[in-house]
């Protein structure tokens, strides 16, 4: 399903150039359930902006179901974007003076889905992440961890296959971070959505079956989870 | 040091009553190092916001070194905030088109300190959360875990005698958190600072001598750390 290879993103900063990714050829395959794991500044949200069409490498190739994406048109990526995955920013990326249920709805707008519709699939990610009774409250007016989750339901709405969330429990307690993977570990068993998660946590690391580390842009492990 | 007696937030939401805070009667006394906890929406950050002068309470006192916060003028609060209480906020709140040295600067800029002092204790703070080297990349250059170190440098610079840090390791791997609680031990230890930290992770609140439980806007728990 996802395919890199040799992967690169250098930043220029006036005169320095850091190298966000080096060399980054992988692979993971539908309905895998993922973890990414690394040090901060070691390219994790660099790589997930790449898979999921938010940014282009500087080098190297990504197919996404055998399709070169540096290959397509703007036109072409956003409608990837907006159909086949959905993305959990590492900063919510909300709007603030909007409801969480506009916010939610957002991706639907794309695809031409009529308005009541588009209400029912909203109103029922709100309700899968807990926040039933909060749809009508604007981003700045819920806790962290409620704008958290308002950025998790956005993600699921437009039935994603891909799910690509970048620290999606960093704001969370533990029994609502447990809540959020059990929603993961579901649709990727029963709906064979593929999940990749950027995480420093291992107990959340836990609930996936693969483990990817990253260190100063390469990945340095990539091993089964052992403890499942 | 801090009081707070019947300590109530009520936000209103058109015809709805959000009880943010339900009389929080407590005590948290100088050199403290203390970790609060609970679900999320639970109160935490209102907690926080009150303690750190940024939000007033519906009712109850809150009072600072026995003044009641309550009776002080907006420009009183103002130098309180800026001069004795360092603030990590839960969504970092940096300027993202400024560097993260001038990030850091910004609470100095208010002590009429010469530039040159605030400059060499901003490259020291971001020293000490490991970000030398980064001091002139812009905010929104930056991973989600060095704005994260850039927010916690911001609060450290103008020696508070309180440090109040909202989920300051949400993005952080372990190792950079454990460096960072290492931080505040020591800030709490050696310089005597009052130091609270809201966190969801139990190896976080580890650290910490008092565990201050939250939920529903109560505390439901308030005890000393058993495993220190
Ligand atoms: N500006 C606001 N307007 C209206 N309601 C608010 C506002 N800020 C917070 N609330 C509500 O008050 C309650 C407590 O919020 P708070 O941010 O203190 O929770 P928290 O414990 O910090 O949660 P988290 O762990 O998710 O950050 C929540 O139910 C939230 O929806
Ligand atoms: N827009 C940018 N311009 C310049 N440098 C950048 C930019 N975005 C990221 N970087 C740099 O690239 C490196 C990798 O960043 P990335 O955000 O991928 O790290 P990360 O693994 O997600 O870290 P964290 O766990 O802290 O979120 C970092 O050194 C960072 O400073
Ligand atoms: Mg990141
Ligand atoms: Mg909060």
């Amino acid at each position: 399903l996802i395919d890199t290879r040799n992967l690169t993103k250098i930043y220029r900063l006036g005169d320095i150039a850091v190298k966000a990714l080096d060399n980054v050829t992988l692979s993971i395959g539908a309905a895998e359930f993922t973890a990414i794991m690394g040090h901060s500044g070691s390219g994790k949200s660099t790589f997930m902006n790449i898979l999921g069409c938010l940014d282009r490498p500087t080098s190297g190739q990504y197919l996404l179901e055998g399709e070169d994406v540096g290959n397509l048109s703007t036109k072409q990526l956003a409608t990837i974007r907006n159909r086949r995955i959905g993305f959990v920013f590492q900063g919510y990326n909300l709007l603030r003076r909007t409801s969480a249920l506009e916010n939610v709805e957002l991706p639907l707008t794309y695809s031409h889905i009529p308005a009541k519709e588009r209400r029912k699939k909203s109103l029922e990610a709100l309700k899968i992440v807990g926040l039933s009774g909060h749809e009508h409250h604007h981003s700045n007016q819920l806790s962290g961890g409620q704008q958290q989750r308002v950025a998790i339901a956005r993600a699921l709405v437009n039935n994603p296959s891909i799910i690509l969330a970048d620290e999606p429990t960093g704001n969370l307690d533990t029994r609502t971070s447990f809540e959020i993977m059990g929603v993961f570990r579901q649709l990727n068993s029963d709906n064979g959505i593929t999940v990749i998660i950027v995480t420093h946590e291992s107990d959340i690391a836990a609930f996936t079956r693969r483990h990817i580390v990253f260190r100063d842009g390469q990945v340095i492990e990539d091993r089964p989870n052992e403890s499942v």
